[in-house]
């Protein structure tokens, strides 16, 4: 693990003073180490000169092991970065307050529509479904499902695309009191034209208080190419990790957080609705990228 | 690269990038640019001179790398052929199914799907769709049933319709999950029994957005149930897939299929010399 890595060598060391000579070949391991852990190049190079610059203009503890100083200035600043985390949807005056939910294909986003509706609904709200996914086969079938197994209620309509159906289902939700309001849809390439056209004009006729983009966490390089031109042409308030139930290191959480500046929210966390969802914890998810 | 500029640190600094981009990993980059066979060993050996020369040599590297005997799906001796197709959740494995299913009938043969994922939500009702679309027959399951059964069922109905190819749907898994593992490995257990040889192909479906997560899932399938070749998706997009090279070299299974979008002709076969170009461009 990159904690014992460091010890051993800085366990070598004599100085009181980390100095830049023995900071390069740590800064060599975290490289490394993030990069395995599936961090965007770009994103590694960043956050090296951030940390060399913090452990430079640290003074070592007395009795502290400089080698285990720097560990933890590494994991706080890694965790510092990735937060701070707020997920609280609040309700808005005069509701329903919407959310989107938008990302590539298979990232788990009807999944996670209806896990969110789970959460608003243990705390009182009374959210509302919507199947714009008018493409995939049975995608409105299966947020039906989903919708059915936790007490949800769907929004489909058939022959209208999906800019008409999240209007028509923000005012059935109004009509029915119904908030928050949670658009399901369609996976999509970002550099497929026509379909980010499709989203973007979902969210000019749908207004949303919250647009989150949903991360597959074992994606690689990828992240941020992605990530960067959704949250181009979209204005995301925030993003959501899944399938972190795995063993992907997830250096994606840090790729996206970076290249786009907004808060990663929640944590996919199983395939099953019940319990599959948590507030995002970036302290863990620095502990698990560095191994 | 500077066609007749000398080859340098830079030259190797970039390169290194771009496989780092690529989905490569540390290791892999290592491998190529300071191993023994590396980049750097054959600039010292004057093996390569200039910058133009650099990537030639990287791409002939990488397509030796991908070469293997059999790209082709395996047939049985006689019908039918059964693939069965696993993989960690949201890759593509159903669409992939509709995409093979597609190929299989364009080269004249009767196919049959089973639809052996009985856990995930409307899991069935897609591959139905698919089916339908298709103009072939499915084989299910009731809701939560043992996803085994509907395997066995299927390989029957292959057997009574004189179906050619029987290809079996699975629900995506992680390859962390045991109990979830070892219901797939007793799904390709009861194909085996049924059918001596079955399934001719036990095809892992990788999601060509994934980074070095993908090797790890790589390895636990090819344990659990000897993944016999790999079928990268979403190749449409801009992720290169670079992980194929240690998934290669580490575990010797080929990929055979490409994804590269959401509808039916949207399967390809696996072309090394393809690939390497399309890493580079
Ligand atoms: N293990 C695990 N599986 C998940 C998680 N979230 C979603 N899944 C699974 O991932 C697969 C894809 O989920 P979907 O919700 O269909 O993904 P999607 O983004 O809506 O897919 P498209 O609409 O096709 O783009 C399904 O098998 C889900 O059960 C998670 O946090 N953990
Ligand atoms: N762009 C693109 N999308 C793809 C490709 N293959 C599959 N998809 C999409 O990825 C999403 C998930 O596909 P599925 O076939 O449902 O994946 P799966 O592995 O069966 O998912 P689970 O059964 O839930 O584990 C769908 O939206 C597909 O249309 C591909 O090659 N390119
Ligand atoms: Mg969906
Ligand atoms: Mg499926």
């Amino acid at each position: 693990s990159l904690t014992r890595r460091f010890s051993d060598i800085w366990g070598r060391l004599r100085n009181r003073k980390i100095t830049a000579g023995n900071v390069q070949e740590t800064l060599r391991d975290i490289r490394v180490a993030l990069l395995e852990a599936d961090v965007a190049l770009p994103v590694v190079k960043d956050f090296l000169v951030k940390v060399e610059q913090k452990a430079l203009g640290e003074e070592v503890l007395k009795g502290v092991n400089p080698g285990q100083q720097f560990v933890e200035t590494v994991y706080r600043e890694l965790a510092e970065l990735m937060g701070p985390v707020d997920s609280r949807i609040p309700a808005v005056k005069p509701g329903p307050t919407i959310i989107l939910m938008a990302g590539l294909q298979g990232s788990g986003k009807t999944t996670t529509c209806a896990k969110l509706a789970l959460l608003l609904k243990k705390q009182g709200r009374r959210p509302l479904l919507v199947a714009a996914d008018i493409q995939r086969p049975a995608a409105i079938d299966q947020l039906k499902i989903l919708g059915a197994q936790i007490g949800a209620p769907v929004f489909s309509e058939a022959d209208i695309k999906p800019p008409q159906i999240c209007q028509h289902a923000i005012r059935h939700a109004r009509e029915n009191d119904l908030d928050p309001v949670i658009l399901d849809t369609a996976g999509r390439l970002h550099i497929d034209e026509e379909m980010m056209r499709e989203v973007k004009e979902v969210a000019h006729l749908a207004q949303p208080h919250e647009i989150f983009l949903v991360v597959d966490a074992m994606v690689g390089q990828d992240a941020v190419r992605s990530a960067r031109d959704f949250n181009e042409q979209l204005e995301l308030t925030g993003v959501i990790l899944t399938k972190l139930d795995g063993d992907a290191r997830g250096g994606a959480a840090l790729s996206v957080k970076s290249i786009t500046g907004k808060p990663i929210k929640f944590a996919g966390v199983g395939e099953k609705v019940e319990g599959g969802l948590e507030e995002f914890r970036p302290e863990g998810m620095a502990q698990r990228i560095l191994g | 690269f500077g066609l007749r500029e000398k080859l340098d640190e830079n030259t190797l600094a970039r390169i290194e990038e771009e496989l780092f981009v690529a989905d490569f990993g540390p290791k892999m980059v290592e491998q190529l640019i300071e191993g023994e066979a590396g980049l750097r060993a054959a600039w010292k050996r004057g093996e390569i001179e200039q910058q133009d020369q650099v990537l030639e040599f990287l791409k002939s590297r990488l397509k030796a790398m991908l070469s293997h005997k059999d790209l082709s799906l395996r047939e049985a001796p006689q019908p039918p052929t059964i693939y069965l197709i696993a993989g960690v959740n949201g890759t593509g494995k159903t669409t992939s199914i509709a995409k093979l299913a597609h190929r299989l009938l364009e080269e004249g043969n009767k196919v049959l799907l089973a639809a052996a994922d009985t856990f995930r939500a409307a899991a069935v009702e897609q591959l139905t769709i698919w089916s339908q679309r298709l103009g072939i027959g499915i084989v299910t399951g009731e809701a939560n049933s043992d996803p085994a059964s509907v395997a066995f069922k299927g390989v029957e109905r292959a057997r009574q319709e004189g179906i050619d190819c029987l290809i079996v749907d699975t629900a995506g898994r992680l390859h962390t999950d045991k109990n979830l593992m070892r219901e797939l490995k007793k799904i390709r257990e009861v194909l085996a029994r049924k059918v001596p040889g079955a399934p001719q192909e036990s095809l892992l479906v990788l999601d060509g957005t994934n980074g070095q997560n993908a090797i790890q899932q790589a390895e636990v399938f090819k344990r659990e149930i000897d993944v016999s070749g790999i079928i990268l998706t979403k190749l449409d997009g801009t992720a290169k897939g670079g992980v194929v090279f240690a998934i290669h070299e580490r575990l010797e299974i080929p990929v055979k299929l490409v994804g590269i979008g959401e509808q039916l002709p949207d399967l390809i076969p696996f072309d090394p010399g393809q690939f390497v170009d399309a890493l580079f461009e």
